[in-house]
């Protein structure tokens, strides 16, 4: 289905960013 | 308890979940934080995929006859999308200042996991009204909820078809019934099945797959029993009552079985006690 591929992409470009954040975040802690 | 109640919500999801989770920690393990990369360019890539998702999803409302897809879609596609927006600006707030406190809190904010508002679905709905996970949830809900009603519409016409049986007094009429009835019967199967192997929750998925049997195991008991009051009542025997309230017997046993997996069906994780009592 075309929603689902949809939002597998918002996902995955959400999963790009959040991984961005994380690793920067992660060199502190 | 599984969070998300699909394989399919579930594996697009989950891992954004987790990930969020683990930004969620290292942010208020080190309330302070480290400088923050750029983000402009995944944020960008966010936009992108939030905008063709708002296509896709439009072309969808518009062409389905789903009275209640066409009324929930439009608000979780609204939901994203102020989440991308959310994102946008988290984004362009931590480019001005790497090091931006509000910036960091934008960003978990507008992309949280959904984990702990599906678990407790009325904590702070204020806070999560910008998650990009929690509006591509209810956005995946939608339309799960919207498949879930095809199948069950075919279990309807199952249940339409069966309520024919009192009708049905001659060996012709019996031939046609079993003709109109194996196409849905199949169908129906077919789906519940898939629906079976398609649910996280277990179960749920042990009471479809068995009441799925048993709806199996009484069509051909039925049909039977059609045929035993058919042929009663043209010989004109003393049976004709007796064969009679077996059929009814199957009838009543079969259509419980239907409505009841109609009630399994738009089970979710949550009703998880209520299944259990």
């Amino acid at each position: 289905e075309q929603i689902l591929e949809a939002a597998k992409s918002i996902m995955n470009a959400a999963s790009a960013l959040i991984k961005g954040a994380t690793a920067a975040q992660k060199e502190l802690v | 308890m599984p969070v998300f109640h699909t394989k399919t919500i579930e594996s697009i999801l989950e891992p954004v979940a987790q990930q969020v989770s683990r930004l969620v920690i290292l942010h208020e393990e080190a309330e302070d934080g480290n400088l923050m990369p750029d983000l402009s360019r995944p944020v960008q890539a966010v936009k992108i995929a939030v905008d063709n998702l708002i296509k896709v999803g439009n072309e969808t409302c518009s062409v389905s006859n789903d009275d209640l897809l066409r009324k929930d879609l439009p608000v979780a596609l609204r939901r994203v999308e102020q989440s991308s927006m959310f994102l946008i600006d988290a984004a362009s707030l931590l480019k001005q200042d790497p090091y931006s406190v509000e910036g960091r809190k934008m960003l978990i904010e507008g992309a949280r996991a959904s984990k702990v508002q599906a678990i407790v679905p009325f904590i702070k709905k204020s806070r999560i009204r910008h998650c990009i996970l929690q509006g591509v949830s209810a956005l995946l809900l939608a339309f799960d909820e919207s498949e879930v009603r095809k199948i069950i519409e075919i279990c309807r016409d199952v249940l339409e078809q069966l309520a024919l049986v009192e009708s049905v007094e001659l060996i012709e009429q019996l031939v046609a019934f079993v003709k109109n009835l194996s196409p849905i019967l199949s169908r129906m199967t077919k789906e519940v099945d898939l629906r079976e192997k398609e649910l996280t929750h277990q179960i749920h998925r042990q009471l479809l797959s068995r009441l799925l049997e048993q709806v199996k195991n009484l069509t051909p008991a039925l049909i039977s029993g059609m045929k035993v009051y058919i042929t009663a009542k043209m010989t004109g025997g003393h049976t004709i009552v007796e064969s009679q309230e077996n059929r009814d017997f199957i009838i009543g046993k079969l259509s419980d079985e239907i409505h009841e997996i109609i009630r399994i069906l738009q089970l979710t994780a949550f009703d998880d006690e209520e299944t259990w009592e």
